[in-house]
């Protein structure tokens, strides 16, 4: 059976510790725009990047990629859509 | 000094009948009493929670679905726009987006059931319709782990219950559940939400209208943060869109199948519907209904509100084929968890629930011991849990349980996996799944079962894995189980017993209600000590307990008759016919009711003996009549043999081909002698029936009478002759013929006179003495002057002579 193709979308997740000045920073430096921090969990931000391609079953590369090398960047996820069924 | 609480009294004015002028109320049969019955209750038990004045004031609760029309008439009173967000559109506004297919109506139906207003002739009310109601549009869109995350952490302080109707793909071969940031959100609410009294989740279960799918493949409903709802119809069956697992917690209506009744609720362009089903109508009802009960306690912890569904729901009318009561005596099926919910027993318990202890997390070592997984083979492995009893996270009491399990397959839908407790309580973690023909097995996927609830943690814990193949498959890359490993979660003390050092939420209890009881105990109940003073107190029973149709259970020091104990300590009942018995089992009497005689052997208990039995009166009992027989009066009294088998006095034997006869010693049959034709046992005196040429005579065949006994010829019905020797007269030493007329000879002493023996005197011939040449007698016989007396006696031998 066809495996199910992964859709990698234009928004990730990150968790960058030392606050929120920090993380707008880090944003700036790789060319993210910070959403803001995810719902209540501490120190977890949603970075969007606009010159990523909304929807592709390839996981992003480019220099916006060496964010994770950064050392006050802890995890890094990019965002893949979900099938999610009403009961 | 224990004072029972005081009865509610219904004379106040809550408690007229209640009755709404929203234009559905009359069809919110969910929420009604039955038509007919004062007083009266539906199963959910709503009005009545309604009566004791919950209804959801100061609770707050949130959709997450695709947002909520917060301007729907029967929802902008309650909208609650803090516990509201647009993650889709990224803004506050948690509006649905409108098309023409109105595909986003299902966050608005959900929100209706809650938190809809009462008496503002709309539509309908909401089972909790004073509770605050908010939406998050989350899911019209790509719904991403962080999507998910913002959601469930959204204002975690103000939302006490998020309620979610969806999940992943129900295709049956979807193997799918909250990712890193999504887990993250519900561990942060249940850890901080509610001022640390932790965010209640509510889950629909996993199913989505598709088949042959199981819901433990559901990581959202599998998780133990979330309490995971399931459905039955009006009726109490099963609703064909139900998936079952062990981790479904409880129940609430909704649809059923066509001709069931519906649920109620509001719709998008302000209108109502009755077309919103599934579990996506049962999950925000019991929101609501959790919402009740918060109102009513709103210190309840997360846990508490598990507990306390546990406690609380019940099986009822519900239809399972798997109804099973656990080892904490809570009855537990895989489709509806431990019941229907019932709301007013929810409040009443949350008006005086104490804390439930700090939860433990025991995560047992995992059994690394790669097994291999045949077709058609059960892959079995034992792991003996402590419990964690040398650690800080020592569990004695089970909440929930989860099996982390890594299997290698080459179709993970071959596989079925149960888990069997201690305490012998067996939980299907997974079924077959038709459609899943994945290769990519299961990596460290956590199964939860609920099943266990209240049991003891330690002892063996039974891991079966079956692969049942469903289709030809490769023999060459069996299925492997490479690792597994309990997590008990608990408590190491008992949830419901109060401990003098243990900090207790007083603040809950206001100084009217009823004080903690603090009396002597049953004498039943056990170390754990007891609620109150009576055998229905106790928190545990120090021999056996009773367990009633309402869920109460009463501690016993014996089984009453009509009941036997198993090997948990309760008293299960006999089968109807049984007075005492080891089972439930009609075939596992001991003693039988009145009237009634038990079977020996079987077991049973019947009304009368049936064939080779017979009844023991001393006993009550029938007993089986000795092997040959078929019936029989009594052990040794046979009144009919068995085919094969011939009566023989009062006993069977085997019946013989005639010239033989049933030799017991030897247990066979063997030759007559030569004489017999038939014959009772060896030797000629044996004979019953003589062969030709013989005659019978006194059970013996003689070939000639013998002496004393004379040939005798009868013709029997059927026109055979039959000879035989009999016996002559006893008057005769031998005989012609029967009587004492056909005397041919007489015994010494007697002299045969005209066939017949007379006594003789001594009879000296005249001719022998005195008289000269003896002529004497010549003459007196040739005169004929024999019959004279006195001559006959003097000349008694020539008389008697012939001739």
């Amino acid at each position: 059976p066809p495996c199910k193709a992964r859709i990698y979308t234009n928004h990730w997740a990150v968790r960058i510790a030392g606050g929120a000045d920090v993380a707008g920073r880090i944003a700036d430096k790789y060319g993210y725009r910070n959403m803001g921090q995810i719902g209540n969990l501490k120190d977890h931000y949603h970075f969007f990047h606009s010159r990523t391609i909304k929807r592709s079953t390839l996981s992003s590369r480019g220099r916006h990629s060496f964010i994770s090398m950064e050392p006050k960047v802890e995890w890094i996820q990019q965002q893949v859509v979900k099938r999610r069924i009403k009961r | 000094d224990y004072k029972p609480a005081p009865p509610l009294s219904l004379s106040s004015p809550a408690h007229s009948n209640i009755f709404y002028n929203d234009a559905k109320w009359s069809s919110m049969w969910y929420i009604h009493c039955n038509d007919d019955v004062h007083n009266c209750q539906s199963d959910m038990n709503i009005m009545g929670a309604w009566k004791r004045g919950y209804t959801g004031k100061n609770v707050v609760v949130t959709i997450l679905d695709d947002g909520i029309e917060r301007n729907h008439p029967d929802l902008f009173q309650n909208y609650d726009p803090q516990a509201s967000f647009d993650v889709n559109g990224n803004d506050m506004d948690p509006m649905p987006r409108y098309d023409a297919s109105n595909e986003n109506k299902h966050g608005t139906r959900c929100a209706g059931e809650v938190a809809a207003a009462a008496n503002n002739s709309h539509c309908i009310v909401g089972i909790a319709y004073n509770a605050r109601i908010g939406g998050v549009r989350m899911l019209d869109g790509d719904v991403t782990d962080m999507v998910e995350a913002k959601s469930l952490s959204l204002q975690p302080q103000h939302i006490d219950i998020y309620s979610a109707s969806w999940g992943p793909d129900d295709d049956g071969k979807t193997v799918d559940g909250p990712a890193s940031l999504a887990r993250q959100a519900f561990e942060n609410g249940i850890r901080m939400g509610r001022k640390g009294r932790g965010s209640i989740f509510v889950w629909a279960s996993g199913n989505g209208g598709r088949s042959r799918d199981h819901c433990s493949c559901d990581g959202y409903t599998n998780s133990i943060y979330t309490i995971s709802i399931s459905s039955t119809a009006e009726s109490g069956r099963k609703p064909w869109y139900l998936e079952e697992c062990s981790s479904t917690l409880t129940t609430t209506y909704s649809s059923g199948e066509n001709y069931d009744r519906k649920i109620i609720t509001t719709d998008l362009r302000h209108r109502c519907t009755d077309s919103h089903t599934g579990t996506s109508a049962s999950a925000p009802m019991a929101a609501a209904i959790i919402a009740l009960a918060l109102e009513a306690n709103p210190l309840l912890t997360w846990r508490d509100v598990q507990h306390i569904i546990v406690k609380t729901s019940r099986a009822g009318h519900l239809s399972a084929p798997d109804w099973k009561t656990n080892a904490a005596g809570y009855n537990v099926s895989h489709l509806y968890g431990f019941g229907l919910m019932d709301a007013e027993a929810m409040v009443k318990e949350a008006e005086r629930w104490k804390q439930v202890p700090a939860q433990h997390v025991c995560v047992e070592n995992a059994d690394r011991q790669i097994r291999t997984i045949r077709p058609e083979h059960v892959v079995r492995s034992v792991y003996k849990a402590t419990g964690c009893t040398d650690n800080p996270n020592h569990v004695i009491y089970l909440e929930h349980v989860v099996v982390r399990i890594t299997i290698t397959h080459p179709r993970r839908g071959d596989l079925s996996i149960n888990l069997t407790s201690p305490s012998g309580t067996k939980s299907q973690l997974l079924a077959n799944r038709l459609f899943d023909h994945s290769m990519e097995g299961f990596k460290n996927w956590e199964f939860m079962t609920t099943h266990c609830w209240g049991e003891k943690a330690a002892g063996d814990w039974v891991l079966e894995i079956y692969d049942s193949p469903s289709q030809l498959r490769s023999q060459k890359v069996p299925g492997k189980l490479k690792e597994w490993s309990l997590v008990l979660y608990g408590t190491s003390l008992h949830p419901y017993i109060l401990s003098s050092d243990k900090q207790r939420s007083t603040d809950m209890l206001t100084p009217t209600e009823e004080e903690e009881y603090d009396g002597p105990c049953d004498p039943e109940c056990n170390e754990s000590g007891c609620e109150g003073p009576g055998p229905h107190h106790c928190i545990n029973c120090l021999h056996y307990f009773l367990k009633f149709k309402n869920n109460t259970r009463m501690c016993v020091s014996e089984c009453p008759s009509g009941f036997f104990r198993d090997d948990k300590k309760r008293c299960k009942k006999c089968s109807s016919l049984c007075e005492t018995c080891v089972g439930s089992r009609s075939d596992q009497c001991t003693t039988c009711r009145s009237g009634l005689h038990l079977s020996e052997g079987a077991n049973t208990c019947v009304a009368s003996c049936g064939d080779s039995f017979y009844l023991d009166h001393d006993s009550n009992s029938c007993r089986r009549c000795p092997e040959s027989c078929k019936r029989c009066a009594s052990s040794n009294i046979c009144t009919e043999c068995k085919p094969g088998m011939s009566l023989q006095g009062n006993k069977c034997q085997m019946t013989c081909n005639p010239g033989t006869y049933y030799n017991g010693h030897r247990r066979a049959c063997e030759p007559c002698h030569p004489a017999c034709a038939t014959c009772a046992g060896t030797g000629i005196e044996a004979c019953t029936r003589c062969a030709d040429g013989y005659l019978f005579e006194d059970w013996r065949c003689v070939s000639t009478c013998s002496s004393g006994y004379y040939l005798s010829e009868q013709t029997s019905d059927n026109g055979q002759v039959q000879r035989s020797c009999k016996k002559c007269d006893h008057s005769c030493y031998e005989c012609s013929g029967p009587g004492e007329r056909n005397c041919s000879s007489c015994v010494n002493g007697y002299n045969l006179e005209a066939g017949a023996c007379v006594v003789s005197t001594i009879c000296k011939d005249a001719n022998e003495e005195s008289w000269a040449e003896g002529s004497f007698c010549m003459l007196v016989k040739k005169n004929n002057l024999c019959q004279r007396k006195v001559l006959q006696q003097l000349c008694c031998r020539t008389c008697s002579q012939k001739g």
